[in-house]
């Protein structure tokens, strides 16, 4: 089974 | 005070095709750079990062910094009532909350204001870190589009995994698999038709098909798209706009849990 990562997991708030 | 004039009109009615359904709301920021545009999906799965610069444009006046609040749907809504051939001028200004979208046609006989309402827009703006990829996919952006769209007949996922024999691009669902291997391929006489492969490693990794095609609506803004492929990253999928800047869509991986 695959689990959808999302953006945040690898882009900091500026 | 913003004034933005741009002669070919069309790519700022392109941009907005490309990332209206992805993004729904998002804040335009004007500064001396450019006119950009950071935001993500409802999901928080796909980021889209737009730059046009302020070189790129006819004129170009932006007396501070200035973001706004646009419904992208709505704005769409206004430029597909330019022609294709107009000349499309952004003016706004400090303190009000709309923008004035002016669209002259190319003999100047008709011109036409349409204002929008801008909205505020609570957006938290995220810092892209520069990163070296693992392999760097430089293909026809048609050719992807149309391996996108096949593989979402059958599939939901895709994986695209990097090798040094090529781009292969997987799906499996209900009624099958499916397996499309682009080759690097540079010996055409038009390098807009090649197919470059810059790989330090091999890497593979898996993307929802449905964001994947809805980057691909960008293909009518470039002849090439460049896939940056990192296991440790969000794919990058860029549209380089003429003369002007990017489009840049940014699509976190699916993992095996």
């Amino acid at each position: 089974k695959c689990m959808q990562r999302q953006i945040l997991d690898y882009f900091g708030r500026d | 005070m913003l004034e933005l004039r741009l002669i070919q009109g069309s790519l700022l009615k392109k941009v907005l095709e490309a990332i209206k359904d992805l993004v729904t709301e998002a804040n335009f920021d004007c500064s001396a750079t450019g006119f950009s545009l950071q935001a993500m999906d409802s999901s928080h799965v796909a980021l889209v990062a737009l730059l046009l610069r302020s070189e790129g444009f006819d004129h170009y006046r932006c007396d501070r910094n200035l973001s706004m609040g646009i419904n992208l749907n709505n704005m769409s809504k206004m430029l597909r009532c330019a022609g294709p051939e107009d000349i499309i001028t952004i003016k706004g200004d400090d303190g009000t909350d709309t923008v004035t979208f002016m669209f002259e046609s190319q003999k100047q006989d008709k011109i036409s204001d349409f204002e929008m309402k801008l909205m505020d827009i609570d957006s938290e703006h995220l810092g892209i870190p520069d990163a070296e990829y693992q392999a760097i996919v430089r293909m026809p952006s048609a050719e992807f589009a149309r391996i996108c769209k096949d593989l979402g007949s059958i599939g939901d996922t895709v994986v695209i995994s990097v090798t040094k024999e090529g781009v292969k691009f997987f799906t499996r669902g209900d009624v099958g698999s499916a397996n499309i291997v682009c080759r690097q391929n540079t010996s055409v006489d038009k390098p807009e038709d090649s197919t470059v492969i810059e790989m330090n490693e091999p890497v593979s990794l898996t993307f929802a098909l449905r964001y994947m095609n809805s980057f691909t609506k960008a293909t009518t803004l470039s002849e090439v798209v460049t896939i940056s492929l990192s296991s440790e990253l969000p794919v990058v999928v860029e549209y380089k706009i003429a003369e002007m800047g990017y489009i840049r869509f940014y699509l976190a991986p699916k993992i095996e849990d």
